[in-house]
């Protein structure tokens, strides 16, 4: 299964991971 | 063989002219096939039609009865297992998948009456610590792509696109009253017109991709704090969505069942899909309890879907309001 996120953020907004990285759920994705 | 490279005499002759225009032939018909990957066919309305789109290893893959295979994968696994044998068929499965059995919650194998409901168990409070930032992950799983949405197509694997308003779905534009009622009564919505990407001054839109393999935890979480304002439901195939399979089947995630989640968070549009597979065919969602996916039945045409808005949940916010890591809904067996 998959999950895909859809989001609008401001141009400012960093993701603090790649492709490839494995996650757990309450890790960080990204900040503006 | 030193020898044999430097010293055998090189013959050149002139190849027969039928291999020479079979030659020419295959040449002229990998342009083709190539070009036919790129082409992008349109309705009446100028949307994108989706279909199914890959090598010959995919068109075998969905003749095969996948939805029908899927429920029969979670019927099997849904007979209660003898106790004895819990606790070593649990430990070989988290062996093999790499389940994490300290985190569980209960912790007692002999708790879970079948591979189902191991499958979607639940974790400990406080296993899964939550980042104070603006987004986080919503599942265990593998990043397989992130990054800005171009021209309203998403990135599947690197130079596979798919469109964002087939992803979503599209909004009626000036309905009639029977599309009017069929977006409020579940019944098949054609796409109209493009909703939810537009974006404010300032803002780009994202994308994040989470694959789930077979022994991670299944259940799914709010990302953020945010305010869910319908969900369309897409009725469709059973695909397996691994990597291997995503690199080569074009429109993979916009051909599969899926729940889309449309909402709005402090900085705009949010959306959360969470996409089915053969495997794990059944998405359950805990506020909407009516929401039933991979039942029997005829598939509509792909781009059709059933909508439920949830107004009703908090009039104020016109939504259902969820904080971050809250627990939404899980991924089921068949």
């Amino acid at each position: 299964s998959t999950i895909v996120l859809v989001f609008e953020a401001p141009k400012t907004f960093e993701f603090a991971i790649k492709a490839g990285q494995k996650v757990k759920v309450g890790n960080r994705l990204g900040d503006v | 063989l030193v020898s044999a490279w430097t010293q055998t005499p090189t013959k050149w002759y002139p190849l027969p002219l039928a291999v020479g225009a079979l030659l020419l032939v295959m040449i002229r018909y990998h342009k083709k096939s190539g070009r036919a990957e790129k082409e992008v066919h349109v309705d009446e309305e100028g949307h994108e039609v989706i279909k199914l789109k890959g090598p010959w290893q995919v068109h075998v893959m969905s003749a095969l009865p996948l939805r029908n295979m899927s429920r029969v994968w979670g019927y099997m696994n849904s007979f209660e297992l003898p106790i004895w044998i819990r606790p070593y068929g649990f430990r070989f499965y988290a062996y093999a998948f790499g389940c994490n059995l300290e985190e569980i919650e209960p912790s007692d194998l002999t708790k879970y009456a079948n591979l189902g409901q191991f499958f979607n168990r639940q974790l400990k409070a406080g296993a899964r610590p939550v980042d104070n930032v603006a987004l986080v992950s919503p599942a265990d799983g593998t990043v397989t792509r992130c990054g800005t949405i171009d021209n309203l197509h998403i990135e599947q694997v690197k130079g596979i696109t798919y469109s964002l308003d087939a992803l979503l779905g599209v909004e009626p534009s000036d309905p009639t009253p029977q599309e009017t009622l069929a977006c409020d009564k579940s019944l098949g919505v054609r796409k109209r017109s493009i909703s939810g990407t537009s974006v404010r001054d300032g803002n780009s839109l994202y994308f994040t991709v989470i694959y789930l393999a077979p022994g991670d935890y299944h259940r799914f979480h709010s990302p953020t704090a945010w305010v869910v304002e319908k969900r369309r439901h897409f009725v469709g195939k059973l695909f397996s969505v691994s990597p291997h399979i995503a690199k080569r089947l074009k429109n993979l995630f916009v051909l599969n069942e899926r729940v889309a989640f449309l909402g709005r968070w402090k900085y705009g549009f949010f959306g959360m899909i969470p996409v089915g597979a053969t495997n794990v065919g059944s998405i359950k969602v805990n506020f909407d309890l009516a929401l039933r996916t991979n039942v029997r039945g005829r598939l509509p045409p792909p781009g059709t879907y059933t909508e439920d808005i949830y107004s009703e949940a908090s009039p104020l916010l016109k939504g259902h309001p969820l904080t971050p890591a809250q627990e939404m809904g899980g991924f089921y067996l068949g």
